[in-house]
């Protein structure tokens, strides 16, 4: 822009525009998560969770908003039900701090938090398998839908 | 059309020549247009010469013929189904061999301006993922998910380069000519040191190689016009550095004629010091070379010129400033084969002396022979004079001399 508003309001981020950090386990579960240190619960189920990035421009929008709505799994984000899920979390945090040449403790410490709220790229770190069966999942759910409407 | 099946970081685009678009709905606020697909542009361009793949801006074609589409949005953008998230953390994102968003509430910046987030590290990190390129924590990688703030001269290291090599293949091609320039500097302290770079010419382009770094100079390669003054433009035949005690005088030839080049001003000479006009034919210089020739180079072993034209060799004596007796030769009698049927034959694209490897060179398509030479025949007393070692690729001794689309040649 050649000029800007006298209050500065438009260069000013509208706080509704700053992302959320990630600061308890909640929100750090849901980074390891969407990029991939994470699987989802009940991956069947699951197994086109919104994490899913489609793989090419053959999968229709109608398909991934399908996906979206699915979701993952609320159960991830509620306190933890048993063990398996403490360890699994402390688990992926650990191969988080490892890959990002942190002290690899598993807890969701001070340098855990800055990394994860480093600015960044947002297609997942891990994701091979979940391609494989997003893609595998996909081709037989076009057999069996409707014939399906290019949307953009 | 554009799918390989496999895993990811294996998936690849089956065409080597892409087509890109900003997309208009997709323009960002901050920049101008003009600055974004400045930015885009010279991203595509550094994988362009690190691999086979060539990048062509295309603002005309129907959308969905676009491989690459790439625009700007905030919060739920362009159809997408994920959701930017605001200033800080994802700032962009790209989806497999095809589309790559970037986060319009981020502050990107174009090159050398030193705060925000560089556009241009973001773009060749998201075109890595649309080429098939996964995440990769390895420090200095441009694959690394979290951004780092970098100076703005970052470039695309080697391992980089073989992972989109391992998808893509190597850079391979013929070329016009390949030589080392040598030229005589003073030092600050008024020394006079010989120093020498290697060069390589395909039709109206060159490359600077680097032979300390083993790969070509960042951002080659370059318009022979800009390069190489008062030379033809395009399509080299052959370079010769004649160097003796008396003499240290550089030619360029093409077609019937040569031109003599003048080291100190990098420009072709219109009138040399000894009173000679160029361009001037060959036959005249070199009395008895046939034009026009495929290559030649100037061997300082026994003072000759070898010029080479189709599957004969003229050696010629420039003390005598004649043909050698017995020429022409045949190249197979003069370069004889070590392993038997392997031999270029005819018709070379260069013969070129690397001071680097203190070794000739026999170039043609994307093979090489390396002539023995006389620390060959020191380990090996029974190797024929001249004798050509098995073929080799040029790509595996020389690395990423790759093209670029042509619209992006300087």
């Amino acid at each position: 822009k050649i000029f800007h508003s006298r209050d500065h309001s438009d260069v000013e981020i509208a706080p509704s525009h700053q992302a959320e950090l990630i600061t308890d386990r909640d929100t750090a579960e849901q980074f390891l998560l969407k990029y991939g240190f994470l699987k989802p619960v009940n991956s069947e189920k699951a197994q086109s969770s919104s994490t899913d990035m489609p793989t090419d421009a053959a999968i229709s929008l109608e398909d991934t908003v399908a996906f979206v709505q699915e979701g993952p799994s609320s159960s991830r984000s509620g306190t933890p039900e048993n063990s398996s899920e403490i360890s699994d979390f402390s688990e992926a945090l650990r191969e988080f701090q490892r890959l990002s040449g942190l002290p690899v403790t598993g807890l969701l410490d001070d340098a855990t938090r800055t990394s994860m709220n480093k600015p960044r790229c947002g297609v997942p770190d891990k994701e091979e398998k979940l391609i494989e069966t997003l893609e595998s999942s996909l081709i037989e759910k076009r057999h069996l839908a409707a014939p399906v409407r290019k949307i953009r | 059309r554009k799918r390989a099946a496999g895993k990811w970081g294996h998936m690849a685009f089956s065409k080597s020549v892409l087509t890109w678009r900003l997309i208009g709905e997709g323009y960002s606020t901050q920049l101008s247009v003009d600055e974004q697909r400045y930015v885009f542009r010279l991203a595509f361009r550094m994988w362009s010469e690190v691999s086979p793949l060539e990048f062509e801006e295309n603002l005309y074609s129907p959308l969905e013929e676009i491989d690459i589409r790439l625009g700007f949005g905030t919060g739920r953008h362009l159809g997408c189904v994920q959701r930017f998230d605001g200033a800080g953390r994802e700032f962009a994102h790209a989806w497999f061999l095809g589309d790559i968003h970037f986060d319009d509430d981020e502050h990107f910046t174009v090159p050398n301006t030193g705060d925000g987030i560089s556009l241009l590290k973001v773009a060749v990190h998201e075109i890595g993922h649309v080429l098939g390129l996964p995440h990769v924590y390895r420090t200095g990688s441009i694959m690394q998910p979290s951004y780092r703030p970098q100076d703005s001269t970052f470039e695309l290291d080697w391992l980089d380069r073989k992972a989109v090599q391992y998808l893509y293949g190597g850079c391979k091609g013929r070329f016009s000519t390949v030589f080392d320039w040598v030229r005589k500097e003073r030092t600050q302290y008024g020394e006079v040191v010989v120093r020498f770079s290697t060069y390589f010419m395909r039709d109206d382009w060159y490359w600077l190689y680097e032979n300390r770094n083993n790969r070509t100079r960042y951002g080659d390669p370059v318009s022979v016009r800009v390069g190489w003054h008062g030379i033809p433009p395009a399509g080299v035949d052959a370079y010769v550095h004649v160097w003796t005690r008396r003499t240290d005088a550089a030619y360029f030839f093409k077609g019937v004629k040569y031109w003599r080049y003048d080291n100190e001003n990098d420009q072709a000479f219109s009138e040399d010091p000894d009173g000679q006009h160029y361009p001037r034919l060959i036959s005249e210089g070199f009395p008895g070379v046939p034009a026009p020739i495929d290559t030649a180079y100037y061997d300082r072993r026994d003072a000759h010129i070898y010029f080479f034209r189709g599957s004969m060799v003229y050696r010629f004596d420039v003390r005598a400033n004649q043909l050698a007796a017995g020429s022409p030769r045949k190249i197979t009698e003069l370069f004889p084969p070590i392993a038997r049927g392997d031999h270029p034959v005819s018709n070379l694209d260069a013969a070129y002396f690397s001071y680097t490897h203190n070794a000739l060179f026999l170039l043609k398509g994307t093979s090489y022979w390396r002539v023995v030479g006389n620390r060959d025949h020191r380990l090996k007393a029974s190797l024929p004079h001249n004798g050509l070692l098995p073929r080799r690729e040029v790509d595996q001794q020389w690395f990423d001399i790759c093209d670029v689309h042509v619209s992006t040649l300087k």
